[in-house]
């Protein structure tokens, strides 16, 4: 038996909001540790991880690690029947393809029961190594959004070069070209508008824009983004879900043919 | 030119 109850629901739909644009299907992992996923878009370019635990929970049962194969898009149709304020109550039974949501009211004046069907879904997990990056950039998620939005109006890729200076952000395309470079700024009162640079080696790295643009979906989840760096590596983009998690999207970089 | 790479260049499958 599965039944994990989260109090914030909006936070689940903004989890969903985050990934369907990316993946379509995808096997959540349930075990003791949190509710967690591990999935790649369809063309095998970007990947995403997602980890809920179990202490951020305000009710987490689950007997044996299992996992449930659900259509992202389905289950955002499903939490659309959920309001924001809502709880939301997630349960399965061992052996049913089957999950049950409970969005309740606030005030328990109103209870939503839906069913929806699972899905077999053939995919293996990938091992993630920890890795010492080259270059660390942690700044307001609502920066990151806008600097990613405006440079694809202008161009399809986004080269990220971290030096001394700080991280500039460049694009090319038809029209012409830009880039916008932030600069450390850690003096700031309030820590979530702090844009912290650590870098050991300056990096210069290329990809594709609209994958990042897709990552920045996760804004709502977090007021800062870490960007991890290293020469000839996927980029991490990472979101921290407060007392709950992550949500960490990898990018394979371009190179030169 | 610029070719895209493919996750499973840098991560193995568990």
């Amino acid at each position: 038996m599965f039944e994990l109850r989260l109090v914030q629901g909006s936070l689940l739909k903004r989890v969903i909001d985050a990934i369907k644009d990316l993946v379509n299907d995808a096997n959540f992992d349930c075990s003791s540790t949190g509710f967690s996923l591990q999935a790649m878009d369809s063309s095998h370019v970007a990947l995403v991880a997602l980890l809920l635990r179990s202490e951020g929970f305000e009710h987490f049962r689950c007997d044996r690690t299992f996992s449930m194969g659900m259509s992202i898009a389905n289950m955002a149709k499903m939490l659309k029947c959920a309001s924001n304020d809502d709880i939301i109550t997630i349960k399965a039974d061992d052996g049913t393809d089957t999950v049950t949501f409970m969005f309740e009211s606030p005030s328990q004046d109103k209870i939503s029961d839906i069913e929806m069907k699972l899905m077999d879904i053939d995919s293996d997990h990938l091992g993630i190594p920890d890795a010492e990056y080259e270059a660390i950039v942690r700044m307001p998620s609502t920066e990151f959004g806008s600097i990613c939005t405006s440079l694809s109006t202008i161009g399809d890729t986004v080269t990220i070069a971290v030096s001394k200076q700080g991280v500039t952000f460049s694009t090319k395309g038809d029209i012409g070209s830009g880039n916008i470079t932030c600069r450390q700024n850690s003096s700031t009162e309030k820590p979530e508008e702090a844009t912290i640079i650590e870098m050991k080696e300056p990096v210069v790295l290329t990809f594709a824009l609209k994958y990042i643009t897709t990552f920045t979906k996760a804004t709502s989840l977090s007021s800062q983004v870490t960007i991890s760096l290293s020469s000839d590596m996927p980029v991490v983009v990472e979101y921290k879900i407060a007392e709950m998690g992550h949500i960490r999207y990898y990018l394979a970089p371009k190179i030169e043919e | 030119q610029q070719k895209q790479q493919v996750i499973s260049r840098f991560f193995a499958p568990k």
